[in-house]
Parts: C-alpha cells; structure tokens; sequence
C-alpha cells in the first residue's frame, strides 16, 4: 500500500494577491501531514495534522481567518472519520477555539456521539482541557473587510465567495 | 473551507474536513461540514471523500456519500467525483469541489468552481493545482 494524502483548500475565486500564499499553504499542509504518514502515524493523524496546519494558516476559511457570519463573529465547523469502523466526530456553531477539527476528534474518540453543537461543544472542550482561545484573535482584518462590504441589504453572500470575492 | 483524506500504510482511511461556513451567514447556520456523508466520508472497503463549495446544495445531495455510492457501482474516484459535482451543478445548481482516495490509494482532485488550491503527496511526489487541469509537480 502506497500512503498518499490529499488536501484542498476552498473552492471559490481566490484574489490574484492571495493565489500564491493559498497555494504555498497546501502544499506545507499536505507536507505536514505527509511526514505523520511517514512515521508512525495514522491516516487519521494525517488528515487532522493537515487540516490543523490549514486551520491555522489564515489565508483559508477556517479556524483562524474564519468568514464572519452576521453578527460579525466567527462560528466554526469540522468533521473527521475513520473508515476502520466508520467512526465520525464533528462539532458544529463552535466559537473561540482555534483548531475545531482536533475538538471534532476528541467527539469521535472521547464520547459516543457524532456531533456536539454550539455551547454544548464548548463545554466539551473545557471539560477536556482544550484550550479557549478569544473569539476575537480568529478574526483577521480581511474578514472583517468581506463582512462590512457583504451587509448591503442586496449582498449575496453566496455569489461573491463562489465567483466574485474568493 | 479546508480539508484531507489519506490512506496510510496499513490500507486505512480517513477524512477530516474544516470550516468557518458561509460569509455573513445567519447565526447558528449550519453547512455540510459537520454533516457525516455531506461534509466528508470515509470507509476502508470504498474511500474517502472531503469537499468543499455551497454547503447547502452539498447537503442536498448528501455529496461525500454520493460519490462513494458511484465508486461502489465501480466507478472510479475520478469519474464518481465528476458524475456527483455534475449532478449537484444540474440538480441544485450549486458548485463545489472534492478530494477523493480509494483503498487502492488511487486519488482525485476535481471541482466545479473556477478555482481549488490542492495538493497531493504520494511516493515522494508532491502534486499541486488551482485551476482546472493544472497538475504540477516536485520532489518532497
């Protein structure tokens, strides 16, 4: 069996000035979580270790450099499964925490449930020792620069992260 | 939105996906991410599946999964990669875009959208892209 790993950013138009970086960022995700494959690690280490690198890479929506939702806040989502014994986690409308799919891991390996939501998730995560971050430190001026110019009441929210805004 | 799949040595799978959801979406909204069999799946006897694009025309077509069903019909990633887009494209007009591996290690980038930054590594080979049938390459 020949390990590989396959990772993507977001599908959308991405501004000319951030191709190169969204592109560098990929390839430092799939390189990172390429060496878990490697060693010892799983193909579930890989992935988690992939998405974390991208989640923290603010060029991409998730984790830090999250889209705003309306109130101007960041609100997160992640999944992971193992395709051993279809085993899933997930963790939905997560705020202040800054790799949401390593949280969507604890779901899947600590608790016999698929997906904690909201404040629910929250509480896991401190019950866990999971380190709260301020919402605040997720959200980059870029963001906050999308979010103003998407308040018009004639914004369409859809249309400018799939063909005009990236 | 970001996300992976891989296969490892031992002929496991796995999927993880990632995302801060829509911009200027309504609080508590809610996309195909977290969803199991939208926002990514995985399986050792199919493979695995993390997409990415309209979250609710994905959960419509409950996309991750159906692109596993069309590789257990025998299709392979690629082409179930392209049926599923195409029908999400004419059934709900929404566009997207995935990452797919098979148990054989076989893998597949493919999107709808005019762009999806990826990249692959396997064999000491990095793969990369961003617009359609772009596919580079380079020593790891």
């Amino acid at each position: 069996m020949l390990p590989v790993l396959v990772v993507h950013g977001g599908a959308g138009f991405i501004p000319k000035e951030r191709v190169q970086l969204s592109c560098a960022g990929v390839q430092a995700a799939v390189r990172g979580g390429y060496s878990k494959l490697q060693g010892q690690g799983s193909a579930m280490d890989a992935v988690v270790e992939a998405v974390t690198l991208l989640e923290n890479d603010h060029h991409y929506n998730a984790g830090l450099g999250s889209v705003l939702n309306a109130k101007g806040e960041v609100e997160m989502d992640a999944i992971v499964m193992d395709g051993r014994y279809l085993a899933s986690g997930a963790v939905s409308a997560v705020r202040k925490v800054a790799n949401p799919v390593q949280l969507a891991r604890l779901v899947m390996d600590k608790t016999s449930h698929l997906c904690l939501t909201g404040e629910g998730a929250s509480q896991f995560a401190r019950s866990m020792g999971f380190p709260e971050v301020p919402g605040e430190s997720l959200i980059t001026e870029y963001a906050r620069m999308r979010w103003k110019k998407n308040l018009a009441a004639d914004a369409n929210p859809v249309e400018c992260q799939m063909g005009k805004m990236g | 939105t970001v996300g992976a799949v891989a296969v490892d040595a031992e002929g496991n799978i796995a999927c993880a996906t990632s995302t801060g959801g829509m911009l200027n979406k309504m609080e508590g909204r809610v996309g195909d991410t977290a969803c199991i069999g939208c926002g990514g799946y995985a399986d050792n006897r199919v493979g695995a599946v993390s997409p990415t694009g309209e979250g609710e025309a994905i959960m419509k077509v409950t996309l991750a999964r159906l692109i596993l069903f069309h590789m257990e019909q025998g299709r392979s990633a690629e082409a179930a990669a392209d049926e599923a887009l195409a029908y999400m494209k004419e059934r709900v007009g929404g566009l997207g875009g995935v990452v797919v591996v098979d148990p054989q290690g076989e893998w597949s980038v493919r999107f709808s959208s005019l762009q999806m930054a990826w990249a692959a590594a396997q064999q000491q080979t990095l793969h990369y892209g961003l617009y359609t049938g772009e596919h580079f390459t380079q020593n790891i």
